[in-house]
């Protein structure tokens, strides 16, 4: 999280921790059997993961605390469109954990709540993106031992467009923006998400209740001036998720 | 058929010197045999001892004759004995001596046998009433209220005689109301099956002969007497009906006794039957005896049903359901059973959550609980307040009666702590 601050105990308790063959990726829970996360964190060369390689770590803030006791996964379910051999399609950017044993919720692990099919976006809504990615600080980005979280708005799928197809002048395979996706941050930079973060949650809130508007998925750099993160838009998932969560 | 001509030798033309014949039949039983001679014409002898026919009964000499006879004598003096007891023989013989002094045709006769006629013509047959020929034999029968009895020709009083065991009838002294023969003894046995009573309802002429005494009627020579099982027996005499006697018995032996003096005209009566009472069966808590009845008896079921939430216990038995019988003892079959209250059973536990019991004894019927999960992580799917009751059906339902299993749903998205910055 680039420009966040640590999060307070209990805060965030939706906030999952994986690791996957060494390397950090974030998740939510969504079900006391089930996490979702971004397909690209369970995709290694081309393939998922295998679900003993997948460690998975919820209801605390610190990862020192939390490597203690992980979670072990049952079944990885990426979703049936998402194909990206070369990191530049990040379509259908979504996959959901099957956890071997339920958890029981409390106040260090709660599930987020799911949006309905066609929720609306509203550009300029504040949300809130937590993760244990790498973090700026004066001596460059390290990763981050607390959770952290930062606040970054709903941006038009416009502006984010267009953001990406300057970028893509500049840059070289540059994914491009689906409908599937949609853009959070702050036009002049230094809040974001970040490496370590994908598969983590954006939460916006309605009626006191948060809900899992996007999945961290990618961006160019973090934190840059003129760019934004891209999230997987998951009220366009919502039939999937049901379906998956019911056949398992 | 027996019947057939016996001639004298040489007949029509006439016997020789020194002729003879031997000629004997028997008679079938019931019938007898007879010979009817046509005609004779023999030698006329003193005593008939030159030239002879003699004819002998099962060995008894019945006639001898000789000489010449007319049809008509024969016909009405000589046929008519020629007759042989029933079922005995007739036997004829005839001999002719050495001469004669002109030619004589000799005899003709016809014999047959026929029915004897016991009923008229046996004094000995001995039926005391009626006596009934028929070929061969004969039957005796009786008079009304009388029976033929094992010798067959003596006709007995008729008592009545065996078991009456329908549930109602009607008896009478032997002849009533005519008075019957002297000396009767006649019993009556009345005996229906247990679990009914008998009453006896003395109707009509009621006449015994009783003797008067100092201590009033007495029936020293003709009575009826009533005798029921376990009690004295009545001795009943005199000209007042005893109308209607109730045994409480389902057995009653009646001996009806005269002497071969006086005059008793006799009695009748119907008899009637009543099925025994059972006791009440008495009121259940928790629950009904059907039908309601003023009384119970033989035969009578009676049906228990409990009240809304209770079970039918036997013996500590759950039953499905409970009927008894009034019995021929005046006792139910089965003692009434007792009703306890239903239990539903411990409510089920509720994952991430717990019961509360708010009302009843704990898990009988109408006790309530509620299901709480376990907030603010969980909650109830279908709205917090939702309270279950014990019903009928042994089942915990909710308000809307309906049986949900209940179920904790994860609250999503309501940290306990929340993001709080009072920067600016």
């Amino acid at each position: 999280i680039i420009g966040g601050s640590d999060a307070p105990e209990n805060s965030i308790p939706w906030q999952v921790l994986l690791s996957l063959n060494g390397h950090r990726g974030g998740g939510m829970v969504i079900g006391d059997r089930w996490i979702m996360t971004a397909a690209h964190n369970v995709m290694a060369n081309g393939n998922p993961v295998s679900s003993e390689n997948v460690r998975i770590f919820m209801g605390l803030n610190d990862v020192n605390t939390l490597l203690v006791s992980p979670v072990i996964a049952a079944s990885i379910h990426i979703h049936p469109q998402y194909n990206n051999p070369n990191y530049v399609d990040f379509n259908h950017d979504i996959a959901l954990i099957k956890m071997q044993d339920p958890v029981t919720f409390n106040s260090s692990i709660m599930p987020i709540c799911l949006p309905a099919e066609g929720t609306a976006y509203i550009p300029g809504t504040m949300g809130l993106v937590t993760g244990f990615g790498v973090t700026a600080t004066t001596r460059g980005r390290i990763l981050t031992n607390k959770m952290k979280y930062v606040h970054v708005p709903v941006v038009t799928q416009e502006t984010c467009s267009n953001s990406i197809t300057l970028l893509k002048k500049t840059g070289t395979n540059v994914p491009s923006l689906t409908n599937n996706m949609f853009c959070a941050g702050v036009p002049e930079g230094g809040k974001d998400s970040c490496q370590g973060d994908s598969g983590g949650p954006y939460a916006l809130r309605n009626d006191g209740r948060f809900w899992a508007a996007g999945i961290v998925s990618w961006g160019v750099e973090c934190g840059k001036q003129g760019a934004y993160g891209v999230y997987t838009k998951v009220d366009q998932y919502r039939d999937w998720i049901d379906k998956t969560m019911q056949e398992n | 058929l027996l019947l057939g001509w016996v001639d004298s030798p040489g007949y029509p033309a006439g016997y020789l010197p020194h002729a003879s014949l031997n000629w004997s039949r028997c008679a079938p039983k019931g019938h007898t045999l007879s010979i009817r001679l046509m005609h004779l014409d023999l030698e006329e002898s003193k005593d008939c001892e030159n030239d002879a026919v003699k004819i002998f009964s099962n060995g008894n000499l019945i006639s001898v004759l000789c000489g010449g006879r007319e049809f008509e004598d024969l016909e009405s003096n000589v046929n008519p004995s020629l007759l042989s007891s029933p079922g005995g023989c007739l036997s004829l013989t005839f001999h002719s001596d050495y001469s004669n002094t002109k030619r004589h045709t000799g005899f003709r006769g016809f014999y047959t046998d026929q029915d004897f006629d016991e009923c008229n013509d046996d004094p000995d047959n001995a039926c005391t009433h009626f006596c009934h020929n028929h070929i061969g034999g004969y039957r005796c029968s009786c008079r009304h209220g009388y029976y033929l009895d094992g010798d067959n020709h003596t006709c007995t009083v008729s008592c009545g005689g065996g078991i009456f065991d329908e549930l109602e009838g009607h008896l009478f002294s032997p002849g009533y109301p005519t008075p019957p023969p002297h000396a009767v003894s006649c019993q009556y046995i009345i005996s229906v099956e247990p679990g009914f009573t008998v009453a006896l309802n003395f109707t009509d002429i009621f006449h015994i002969e009783s003797v008067q005494t100092e201590q009033g009627p007495n029936c020293l020579h003709h009575w009826l007497q009533v005798t029921i099982p376990d009690r004295e027996p009545m001795k009943l005499c005199g000209e007042k009906s005893p109308d209607l006697i109730v045994t409480d018995s389902n057995t009653i032996r009646l001996d009806y006794h005269t002497d071969d003096e006086g005059l008793s005209k006799g009695w009748s009566l119907d008899y009637s039957t009543h099925r025994v009472k059972c006791p009440f069966p008495g009121n259940l808590a928790n629950g009904r005896v059907t039908p309601i009845l003023t009384e119970y008896f033989y035969r009578d079921y009676i049906f228990v049903r409990c009240d809304q939430g209770y079970k039918l216990m036997m013996d500590g038995e759950e039953v499905e359901g409970f009927s008894t019988m009034c019995q021929s003892n005046a006792q139910w079959h089965l003692p009434l059973p007792e009703c306890h209250i239903l239990d539903c059973g411990e409510p089920e536990s509720l994952l991430n959550g717990g019961v509360t019991f708010l009302s009843g004894l704990q898990n009988q019927y109408l006790s309530v609980i509620q299901y709480h999960c376990n907030e603010p992580f969980y909650s109830l799917l279908g709205g917090a307040n939702v309270v279950y009751t014990c019903e009928a059906d042994r089942r915990w339902r909710s308000n809307s009666s309906i049986v949900v299993r209940p179920t904790c749903i994860p609250v999503c998205g309501q940290p306990t702590t929340l993001l709080s910055s009072y920067q600016r």
